[in-house]
């Protein structure tokens, strides 16, 4: 289990997010 | 959670790397903080580009977050690598 804070959770969001733009702009 | 189902291969990927860099800086917790900082301070500016339609450049590249975690992980070539993955234009 996870033991995540708001600001961990942000962290998350902004990482998964670059992380879906990269994939974009490689497709 | 809304999020349980299909959860898209990023946003584990995030959740797991998040994770290992807490996991490791366990003892250095401003060294996760500043982690946290590059992220917000990137993803700001990106937002400003984006809301500016484009009459907006952002101050801090992909280069330049790539540059400061890399200063930041130092001696931590994997976790440094792994960024590379999440970076768009690495």
């Amino acid at each position: 289990s996870y033991d995540f804070t708001p600001l961990d959770s942000s962290a998350v969001y902004v990482l998964s997010s670059m992380a879906r733009q990269r994939r974009a702009s490689q497709s | 959670t809304p999020l349980q189902n299909n959860q898209p291969v990023e946003f584990n990927h995030a959740i797991n790397y998040v994770n290992k860099i807490k996991n490791r800086f366990q003892g250095q917790p401003e060294v996760y903080k500043s982690f946290l900082e590059i992220l917000h301070t990137y993803q700001k500016e990106q937002r400003n580009a984006k809301e500016a339609g484009g009459n907006y450049t952002p101050t801090l590249t992909e280069q330049q977050v790539y540059a400061q975690v890399a200063q930041l992980f130092k001696n931590q070539e994997d976790l440094l690598s792994e960024f590379g993955q999440f970076l768009p234009d690495a």
